[in-house]
């Protein structure tokens, strides 16, 4: 199974389209292998991104030289998985 | 009822199980859901829908289409569906609005949309999304199932690159979940609803996503889809945002609901049901039941405006 050890979830809040197409070039990038959950498109709408471990000090680095505002909302994405699957075996015993 | 079979509706299942049970309401109500076999995935998983219909026979009533589950990982929403189910088999008889609707029209739920990309993320990677189909001179596998649709195909909102999330596959209705459901819909000729019901973020959509252009009923779209809204909210006060796709959420081309609008079917909505971001696509299984209750009162505004704005 493929595992997730590590790997964050990004909420990156966007304030104008300038800050839109900062982010869309870091999505974009295919060797950081993010994981986009919630696109960027209106200022409204913070975007969330799938971040794997390996990529997140560049990330980080391109966020902050950027002025790019975000927060991270999954700490570690494998626990809450391991707790999923904890909760479905349970389940399946019940 | 519920009692009288073990699946538990507040847990997340396996195919099998979601097929099994599929076809013990099919067993437990003879004469209204039947478990009709719709075509089948890449891997050759069959899919299937469950009609519900007080009109035997009768094949080209006027129908409403829900759909679950076609981006994989995103679990609520088959479970969602699997809950609804039930409670259109069971309310029927019970429930004036649902006893009516169905009086009227007939009911096609699939609860399953992607069935190897629902394998998948059970068996190998919990945040899969797309299908599981195979792109010749690309390592990476599968299109998005919700850009795959001949609506502007390959247009805004989708990528050209296999590996991408939102890859819209070689050609409009390459994946075959796709066009299994297109063929039966287009076959069937007199769908008057489809909804598509997605996670992530909670919204009420309708067209368009591939413009911004504003759908010629948009406004009526927009009233009904904020009366659902509304009903929605009214149970435990889960607050949707209401409005067009590509302002709403984002532009994407070729989905689900702009092929069935494009295609004669006015009420075309996407539900993303609730899900804060915090659990990822992980909602936890307490809240299966309360997102299922309170996405039904918003299914039942819908379906009860269709009854009663036939066209």
């Amino acid at each position: 199974r493929e595992k997730f050890f590590g790997d964050q979830v990004f909420r990156i809040n966007v304030r104008n389209g300038d800050e839109i197409s900062k982010l869309s070039q870091l999505v974009n990038s295919d060797n950081l292998k993010l994981n986009v959950w919630k696109s960027p498109s209106t200022f409204s709408r913070p975007v969330d991104v799938l971040v794997p471990s390996v990529s997140l000090q560049p990330v980080k680095s391109f966020l902050k030289s950027q002025g790019l505002e975000y927060s991270v909302t999954i700490k570690d994405l494998q626990a809450l998985l391991d707790n999923e699957d904890e909760e479905m075996q349970h389940n399946e015993g019940q | 009822e519920r009692s009288s079979n073990n699946f538990n509706y507040g847990a997340y299942h396996s195919l099998e199980a979601i097929y099994r049970e599929m076809d013990s309401i099919a067993g437990d109500f003879p004469e209204l859901a039947t478990r009709v076999k719709i075509g089948h995935s890449f891997e050759n998983r069959p899919m299937y829908v469950l009609k519900f219909s007080t009109a035997e026979g009768r094949r080209r009533r006027p129908a409403i289409w829900l759909n679950a589950g076609i981006h994989s990982r995103e679990w609520i929403s088959q479970a969602t569906a699997i809950w609804t189910a039930r409670k259109i088999a069971s309310d029927y008889g019970k429930d004036p609005a649902i006893t009516t609707i169905l009086e009227k029209m007939d009911i096609f739920l699939l609860p399953v949309a992607n069935p190897d990309g629902y394998v998948y993320t059970q068996t190998q990677n919990r945040l899969w999304r797309k299908t599981r189909s195979v792109n010749p001179g690309s390592p990476c596998i599968g299109a998005d199932p919700n850009r795959n649709w001949n609506a502007s195909f390959a247009g805004e909102g989708a990528s050209d690159n296999p590996c991408s999330e939102i890859y819209h596959g070689p050609h409009a209705n390459s994946e075959v979940e796709v066009k299994s459901v297109v063929d039966f819909i287009q076959e069937h000729g007199n769908f008057k609803c489809f909804i598509d019901l997605h996670s992530y973020s909670q919204l009420l959509m309708y067209p368009y996503g591939y413009t911004v252009k504003k759908a010629p009923d948009a406004d009526e779209l927009d009233e009904v889809a904020r009366r659902a809204a509304r009903a929605l909210a009214s149970l435990s006060g889960t607050t949707y945002q209401v409005g067009p796709t590509c302002t709403t959420v984002y532009p994407a081309s070729g989905s689900s609901v702009d092929w069935a609008y494009d295609h004669g079917i006015k009420y075309a909505f996407t539900f993303e049901l609730r899900d804060t971001g915090h659990y990822g696509f992980l909602l936890p299984a307490n809240q299966i039941i309360p997102t299922a209750e309170e996405t039904w009162l918003g299914l039942k505004t819908i379906m009860e405006h269709v009854r009663d704005n036939l066209y």
